[in-house]
């Protein structure tokens, strides 16, 4: 594994976007890790649409039938990929622009710009994540957003944080080995995380997140999503 | 115009103009460095409130976020906390206006469904 690791270097992410008082994050999550897949197979980067999954997604947790994406109201990213396997794809922006409210579903099959064909669970092994990511692309990810409502910028690496109480979808695009954390006397490697509250918040809009120690529950619920190039 | 996500939508409830709907009264804070604290915020995030009392109310909640930035900072030394465009907010009200998974308690790992990718090596 490369000690450091950026899919932005790499043209493979999108700019930081706004979800706006829109409890919607789930659905930015989602369209993160198809535009990253996309681009591996493609080559070619596109801004996709989280108004569709926000408008159009009602899918349930297989396991959890109280856990449906309800737009503005929460969602998981595995249901959306679900969905999107059977809605037959995702629209970009441009054809279904993001409006931070629930909707009628305006979805059109013959605008679908990616296809789905699969997703994965990825192990909690932060290694296996940092492997997963280099080898496949930037990954969803469901953390607990406590400490990111006063974040403002560093490497945050907690004393405390519940790892069993995940709240906030967000996209991992990459890792850095160097970033000091006193409290634990060595050089912190850390994740590279970006979120969707617009490039004024944290360091332009990411969160570096310190690693190794499953902080906040990041390791807990991290999937991954397979594009069809037909 | 201020964009809708900045507009604070009305929360107290109505009685004492004075009190917040939790029943607390905020006018202590008026003309006290946090007001002017506040005041700052309201420019640099280019806030808008409605009335008066939601004002008032709203200074509560970021006097209070105030604290929470600085015991986030104690818990998190090598991060940096501080005022963000989200200190107007409750933690109530940023987790349900911001935030939007529902994990909720992740004791049971393997709920997720779908398959599971297989361990890589990652030795070397």
């Amino acid at each position: 594994l490369p000690n450091s690791f950026d899919w932005r270097e790499k043209g493979a992410v999108t700019d930081v976007k706004m979800q706006g008082s829109c409890g919607s994050c789930w659905a930015f999550s989602t369209t993160g890790s198809i535009e990253g897949a996309n681009f591996i197979a493609t080559g070619k980067l596109l801004n996709l649409s989280e108004q569709q999954l926000v408008d159009c997604d009602n899918t349930c947790d297989k396991k959890d039938r109280k856990a449906c994406d309800s737009g503005c109201r929460g969602g998981l990213m595995t249901n959306a990929y679900k969905y999107l396997i059977e809605a037959g794809g995702i629209e970009e922006e441009d054809s279904y622009p993001y409006t931070g409210k629930r909707g009628e579903c305006k979805f059109s099959p013959d605008k679908v710009a990616v296809k789905v064909s699969n997703f994965t669970n990825i192990p909690i092994d932060e290694q296996q994540i940092a492997a997963y990511l280099v080898n496949h692309g930037p990954l969803a990810v469901g953390l607990n957003a406590l400490f990111m409502q006063t974040y403002i910028g560093g490497v945050s690496c907690p004393l405390i944080c519940g790892k069993r109480w995940i709240n906030h979808g967000v996209l991992l695009v990459g890792y850095g080995s160097k970033g000091f954390s006193i409290l634990r006397l060595s050089n912190q490697p850390y994740w590279i995380i970006k979120n969707s509250w617009g490039k004024r918040w944290g360091e332009n809009g990411y969160y570096k997140l310190c690693r190794g120690h499953g902080m906040c529950g990041m390791n807990t619920m991290v999937s991954a999503v397979m594009t069809q190039t037909s | 115009a201020v964009p809708e996500e900045f507009k604070i939508r009305q929360v107290t409830d109505g009685r004492n103009p004075t009190t917040t709907a939790h029943g607390g009264s905020n006018h202590h804070l008026l003309g006290t460095p946090a007001e002017h604290r506040f005041k700052s915020f309201i420019q640099e995030y280019n806030k808008e409130y409605c009335t008066r009392e939601e004002y008032i109310n709203r200074l509560g909640v970021f006097v209070k976020n105030l604290l929470r930035a600085a015991e986030h900072q104690a818990l998190d030394p090598t991060a940096v906390h501080g005022v963000t465009q989200f200190s107007d907010l409750t933690s109530e009200e940023f987790e349900r206006m911001y935030m939007g998974v529902k994990g909720g308690d992740r004791t049971s790992l393997l709920r997720e469904f779908g398959s599971h990718a297989p361990p890589m090596v990652v030795k070397d």
